[in-house]
Parts: C-alpha cells; structure tokens; sequence
C-alpha cells in the first residue's frame, strides 16, 4: 500500500511500530558465547544473509549454540554499525539488528568495506 | 563509502540511463515521480542522467516490487524486516517488498522522522538503492545514504558527503554542475555531523 501523506495513515501503524520480522530476536538480549539458547539459529540464519557468517553448510544447519562463529560475527556486526564492540547481544546491538534494512548483504565474500573491514584511522580520545 | 567486489560500474559509453517500471505493479504517476526524484539526486552529482522508458526489455534498470519468493533466490519477508535490494552495474535490477507499507512524502522534506510507524518512506528507500544499482555498497557513516537501515516514519533522502565521495569515486562529478558540493554542503548542514569514524 502507498500512503501519499501521514494523516492518511491509518493509527494501527503508530502503534505497530516494532512490527518486524525479527522482533523475535530481542527476546535473545544479554546472551553470551557459551549458551544454548532457543531462537540464536534464527539469529544465525540473519547474519548469514548479510554476509557475517559464510559457511558452505545451507542456513537451515545452524545450532542454537552462542559458538565463536555467532560472536565473531556480531563483532564484525557491532564494529560495522558503530557500536560498542563486546561479542555479546547486548540492547543496543539487538536494537540496531531489528530495524529494517537493505536485503543487500554487508559483507560479500567475508570481507566487508564498511568499518570492519577498513584499516580505522581514529584517536583514542 | 565501499564498492562490491571488483568495483564494478557503468561503462564509460553507458551515462544516459534508462529505468522501466515492471508493468503488473500498475504503479501510479504519483510513485513513478518519487523515483524520478531519487534518481536526480544521483545524477546531479554525476554525469549520469536517468530517463524513464517504457519498455521493461530495452531499459537498463527494471523496478518491481515483489513479495516473499520472487524468483532471484532473495526472498522477501514480510513488513518490515528487508525493505528492498538491488543489483550491482550493470545488471539493473530493482526489488522492492510489496507487503511494506510505503509513505509517499512532498519532495521537499529531506530529512525528518514521523512518530513512531511501521509505514517506510519509499524515497529513502529508493536513493539508497539506486545507490548499489550505480555499484557502491554499504557504509558505516549514519547520516549517509548507503548506510543499511533505517526505521519506520524515518525521511532520509539527501546525498551526504560519504554518497557523494563514494559515487564520484565511481565516474567523477557532474559536469555541469557545482560537482556535488552544493549538495554535499546542503546535507551536512541538514543532515547533521558524520558519524566521526576517519576510515
């Protein structure tokens, strides 16, 4: 549907403003590497489809574990959309993976151009 | 700003673009015209110049939007969640997902966000990927085009300094125009400091 200016939008979407496909994955905030949480297969699938995991097995392999593989990629993830870079699912990382997005990927082929794959010039400050 | 693999672009003999609408969308003029304007913000920074044809086979860029399974083995998801995806050059092809709700603004609003909505402003959406359809990737930068999200009821459509270097990266600055820095200077004052990330 094309809305062609706010006041024709009808109040349900003010309310609905989480609606997601991924809402189900703020269900996962303060899981760390070690864990078997239900759910972090999905998580999986999701960075997978944006280049952070590549791995030749298809989507539907992956375990509910909290392994390296998981935190290596929310580390490339944290570094790429400026935030504190910790391996774990915090709140914000969580917050910044539900929003909506660009089905392109961020990393092709492992190797990404955005923050995490460039040589940062930035002072300690 | 970042490339797809191999830096792929238009060919040098390729600057006149021309974009067609898949015809069982039944798009009106008022969604053709958003696009339009997308697309001339690309071409005032560059000597590309984009012209609307009506054949989807002769046309160098195809728009559809699609729900779920659509045939390139990038399904879609539903609302929200993935909004769009494009190719990179040459290839010229646009997706857009047909269960968003999509908010047509005025041309003249920039920059702005809406109370909270699960309704995405179908300009931000369109520079962006235009954005991947002319072969830049995603950037880090918050404030610019290509950066990868963006939430309901946000309007975000100026090129910021990032696009700008990233694009005229590709295929320089428009010869006829100020090369972009009118519309780079116009994007920092609105559209507030880069994220502060030197990369």
């Amino acid at each position: 549907k094309f809305y062609t200016n706010v006041s024709s939008i009808p109040p349900l979407h003010f309310l609905n403003a989480t609606r997601s496909a991924w809402e189900t994955f703020e269900k996962l905030t303060g899981c760390h590497v070690g864990e078997k949480i239900d759910g972090l297969s999905k998580l999986k699938q999701y960075f997978h489809r944006f280049g952070y995991i590549t791995t030749t097995t298809a989507g539907d392999n992956f375990t509910d574990d909290f392994d390296d593989v998981l935190q290596s990629a929310i580390n490339t993830y944290q570094k790429n959309f400026n935030l504190k870079v910790t391996g774990n699912l915090d709140a914000s990382t969580l917050r910044q993976i539900v929003k909506p997005r660009c089905g392109n990927p961020d990393m092709i082929d492992g190797t990404s151009e955005m923050n995490a794959g460039k040589k940062l010039r930035t002072t300690e400050r | 700003y970042s490339f797809f693999p191999g830096k792929p672009r238009w060919p040098s003999r390729k600057r006149d673009l021309t974009y067609a609408f898949v015809p069982q969308n039944n798009l009106t003029d008022e969604v053709k015209r958003v696009f339009a304007r997308a697309f001339t913000r690309w071409s005032e920074v560059t000597p590309l110049n984009f012209t609307r044809s009506e054949s989807i086979l002769r046309a160098d860029i195809v728009i559809g939007f699609f729900a779920g399974e659509h045939g390139d083995g990038e399904p879609f998801d539903g609302a929200m969640g993935t909004l769009a995806h494009a190719s990179s050059p040459p290839t010229g092809m646009f997706h857009l997902d047909g269960d968003e709700d999509w908010l047509i603004s005025e041309g003249e609003i920039s920059r702005g966000i809406l109370p909270v909505t699960s309704v995405v402003d179908l300009e931000s959406v369109a520079v962006h990927e235009i954005g991947h359809l002319l072969g830049l990737g995603h950037s880090s930068v918050e404030n610019a085009i290509m950066y990868p999200a963006i939430a309901g009821g946000d309007r975000k459509v100026e090129l910021a300094k990032d696009d700008i270097e990233g694009i005229q990266h590709l295929y320089g600055g428009n010869p006829n125009g100020d090369g972009g820095s009118q519309a780079s200077r116009r994007s920092e004052t609105s559209g507030g400091a880069e994220s502060g990330v030197d990369s």
